[in-house]
This record gives structure tokens, C-alpha cells and sequence, in this order.
């Protein structure tokens, strides 16, 4: 039997979606729901795949994408590759009813976020200088590199274009390591 | 990643997503999530869906887009989750991913694809039904 209102996620990140639900009830709007579930897994750093201290990227950097989107008005805000700020569905929002852009990136959308009032802070932890650490001593496996020079299935970087381009090779799937 | 698909009592929908991204990505890649109509898309006159796996292949074929357009046009959340995970499937078949749905009548579903390793896809639903954050599954 279905019933409105309905809160649905994926993974079973139960906290969010409890978070997404009380604010609905608070009498909170449906992108107020959806904004404090996200944040409220942002703040968990639900199974490492959301907010601070997942991820890092080859530099050992941990940088943060989110959106919403408002399905009567069709507006959007998003932010990508998102530096030194934890909140990042609050910044996307931001960009929703601060400008009339849809998507900010980088080191700008940082910029943005701490003009609208959002904390700058280190989203390094423990764990991700960790999962650097390690992936350096593995070689930098695994690597999204390809055709390029020295061999990214061996070696770390720096790299430089390759001679040819090679088909790319398998990938080893992580289910705990999604977009 | 999260996705979230919050529909109201009127019908109003909204969705979103939240992520870190790929691990050891190359510095400045951009996944899915921020992509309307890749990681998430919401349209009040249908409903919502929101995608979830390896962002670099998913957000090619934008497929929480292709499932709100299947929902508008009367297919059901689950066969729309499996539409949308089916035409990726066609170009990449061992792709890791996997998308949810929900229609304005508070009908859901969800798909994804089975690879070595992944076989069962697990989401939270959370209505006046369910009085409580109640997990589901879907076989891939």
C-alpha cells in the first residue's frame, strides 16, 4: 500500500533517513527534508562514501559533490569538487537560492560557500590520510589513469601522455566505493 | 553516496544527493551526484529517482532523468529503476550501479546491476506505514 509523504535513500543509511523524515514532521518542506537527511549522513560520514574524511583523491585530498532539486520549480543547486567545507547539500542549496546558477566547482564554490557563511575547516581524518598512506605504499592502486607514462597499473605519478592508448583494463569492483 | 527522493503529502517532490566521491580520484573529478538527472532528478508531475555505483559510467546515460521520464509516462518505479539500469547495461555490462525510484502516489522501486561482488542492493524507506527507517532490498 503506498503512502504520502514517503522519505526513500539509497543504502541503508538509516540515520538519514530518520533525519529527513523528523523534518518533515517539524513541519518542514520537502527540500528542507531532503537537505537535513543528506547533512545529517554528511555528519555520519556514512560508510565513508559521504562527507569528510572518504575518499581522498590522489593527493590525499578529500573533496565533496552534492545537488538538490526542487521537482515543482525544477531549480537545482550543486556544488562539485567542493574544498575545506563539511556541508556540502547546505552549500548546494546555497547555490539554489543564493544564485541563479545550477553548479559551482572547485576552489570558487569554496570561496562562495564561505561568503554565504559556511565554515572553511580541514576535511582530513585519521582514517583518510590512511587510506592514502596506503594506496602509496601499494603503488597507487587503484588508479583511474590510462595512457600515460610510466604505467599507472604500477607505478604512482607523476605521469605524462602515453606513447599509444591501450584498450583500459578491468576494473576491481568495491561496493563501499560508489558516487 | 547518499540519494534521497523525499515526496510530500501533496505530491511535491524533492531530491538530492551527497558525496565524497571516488577514492583516489584523479584531483578535480566530478562524479554523477552533482548532475541533475544523473545522480538525482525530481519532477512533481511524476515523481523522482536517484543513482548510486560508479558515477564516471552512470552519468553518461543520465539515468535518474530516464526513470522520471518512464514514471511521467505511466511505467511503474520499479520497471522505470529497471529501464534506466538496463540501457547502461547494454554499453557496460559489468558497470557497478544502481538506481531507486518513487512516483507522486508514494509507489517505489529500485534496480541494479549484478556484478561479482554485488548482487543485492539495500535502500531505507521510511512512511507513515512504516512508522520507523525500514531497510529493503532488491536483487540485482
Amino acid at each position: 500500500q503506498a503512502t504520502l509523504p514517503l522519505v526513500i535513500n539509497t543504502w541503508p543509511f538509516e540515520h538519514a533517513t530518520a533525519a529527513a523524515w523528523s523534518a518533515l514532521q517539524a513541519g518542514g518542506s520537502v527540500l528542507d527534508a531532503v537537505e537535513k537527511g543528506c547533512a545529517r549522513c554528511e555528519a555520519d560520514q556514512c560508510d565513508g562514501s559521504v562527507g569528510f574524511g572518504g575518499s581522498p583523491d590522489e593527493r590525499g585530498e578529500t573533496t565533496l559533490d552534492a545537488m538538490i532539486m526542487n521537482g515543482n520549480t525544477m531549480e537545482v543547486g550543486a556544488v562539485g569538487d567542493l574544498r575545506r567545507i563539511k556541508n556540502a547539500i547546505g552549500v548546494a542549496r546555497a547555490v539554489m537560492e543564493r544564485t541563479d546558477h545550477t553548479l559551482l566547482v572547485g576552489e570558487s564554490a569554496s570561496v562562495f560557500a564561505e561568503n554565504m557563511g559556511f565554515t572553511a575547516e580541514d576535511l582530513t581524518t585519521n582514517k583518510s590520510i590512511s587510506i592514502f598512506t596506503q594506496w602509496l605504499k601499494d603503488n597507487c592502486q587503484p588508479n583511474y589513469r590510462k595512457n600515460v607514462s610510466p604505467d599507472p597499473s604500477q607505478y604512482c605519478g607523476p605521469y605524462k601522455p602515453g606513447a599509444t592508448l591501450r584498450q583500459r583494463r578491468k576494473r576491481q569492483i568495491d561496493i563501499h566505493a560508489h558516487d | 553516496t547518499i540519494g534521497m527522493i523525499v515526496i510530500g503529502k501533496d505530491g511535491q517532490v524533492a531530491a538530492g544527493t551527497s558525496t565524497n566521491g571516488a577514492n583516489h580520484k584523479v584531483p578535480g573529478r566530478v562524479g554523477d551526484s552533482p548532475i541533475a538527472g544523473a545522480g538525482s532528478y525530481a519532477d512533481s508531475t511524476a515523481g523522482g529517482a536517484a543513482a548510486t555505483g560508479d558515477g564516471d559510467v552512470m552519468m553518461r546515460f543520465l539515468p535518474s532523468y530516464l526513470a522520471v521520464e518512464l514514471m511521467k509516462t505511466g511505467t511503474d518505479p520499479s520497471t522505470a529503476c529497471k529501464t534506466s539500469i538496463s540501457r547502461i547495461k547494454i554499453h557496460y555490462p559489468g558497470f557497478f550501479g544502481a538506481v531507486i525510484c518513487a512516483n507522486t502516489t508514494g509507489h517505489y522501486g529500485a534496480a541494479c546491476n549484478k556484478v561479482p561482488g554485488f548482487s543485492k542492493f539495500t535502500f531505507v524507506v521510511y512512511n507513515s506505514q512504516s512508522n520507523s527507517p525500514l531497510l529493503q532490498s532488491v536483487d540485482c
